[in-house]
């Protein structure tokens, strides 16, 4: 048996919606340490990675690791009948091809019930090495979303330097260029509003826009954002999930010819 | 400008 709730159901309407232009199907792996979600874009050039810890549930249930296969044009239909206020519980029994969302109204007089097929989805479970990074930025996420939606007027490709003096985007095309320098916030009244910048090793690395943009959806997840660059590898962006998970993207540099 | 890689040249199976 494998049973979650989770109290804010508008968390799960927020994941689904940040995935939803990448991947079309996903695993939910559950386990009695929490969920887990690995998926791939189909070119192979972004995965998403999603985990949510069992305490961010309640009650949370799972007496075996279970995986749940589920398209996502389905769930996100589902889940659009829950009201932003509602909580959804998640259920499913062993050996049953159905998954169940149960979504309560907070004064319990409104409940509603839908039932998904499961489907069987082969994907590729990829390892993702343990990595230290050259910098580690940390920004409120609408400024982010600001500047990948920005520089995409300008080309398909953002260049991404982090030095001592801070951390430049920059994107060019045939009408023109620009760049815009964010530095290391002072003083701030908000610790969302604040810039932090970890520098090991300057960085500079060019990304797609086009994949950027979808990260970007996840904003309404999280007041911040980290992005995590190392030299000719992938980027790694993360978006906390209240105070017991995360949804982290990564993408595959532009590597000069 | 750039040839975008894959993730599978960075990540293992």
């Amino acid at each position: 048996m494998f049973e979650a709730r989770l109290i804010q159901g508008s968390v799960l309407k927020k994941m689904i919606d940040a995935i939803k232009d990448i991947v079309t199907d996903i695993n939910l792996d559950c386990s009695s340490t929490g969920i887990s979600v690995q998926a791939m874009d189909s070119g192979h050039v972004c995965l998403v990675l999603i985990e949510l810890g069992s305490d961010g549930f309640e009650p949370y249930r799972c007496d075996r690791n279970i995986t749940l296969g589920l398209g996502l044009k389905a769930l996100s239909v589902v889940v659009r009948c829950a009201n932003n206020d509602d909580s959804i519980t998640i259920k499913a029994q062993e050996g049953t091809d159905n998954i169940n969302f149960v979504f309560e109204s907070p004064n319990g007089e409104k409940t509603s019930q839908f039932e998904i097929k499961l489907m069987d989805i082969d994907s590729e479970h990829l390892g993702i090495p343990d990595t230290e990074y050259d910098s580690v930025v940390k920004m409120p996420s609408h400024e982010f979303q600001r500047i990948c939606r920005d520089m995409s007027q300008l080309g398909d490709s953002i260049v991404v330097a982090c030095t001592k003096d801070g951390i430049q985007f920059s994107a060019s095309g045939d009408m023109g260029s620009g760049k815009i320098n964010l530095r290391q916030s002072s003083l701030v009244d908000k610790e969302e509003d604040q810039i932090n910048i970890e520098l090991n090793d300057p960085v500079h690395l060019t990304f797609a826009l086009r994949y950027l943009n979808y990260f970007t959806k996840a904003t309404p997840l999280s007041p911040t954002v980290t992005l995590s660059l190392k030299a000719e590898s992938p980027l790694c962006v993360t978006y906390p999930i209240g105070d017991f998970g995360s949804m982290k993207f990564f993408l595959a540099p532009k590597i000069d010819d | 400008k750039g040839t975008q890689a894959s993730l599978m040249s960075f990540f293992g199976k």
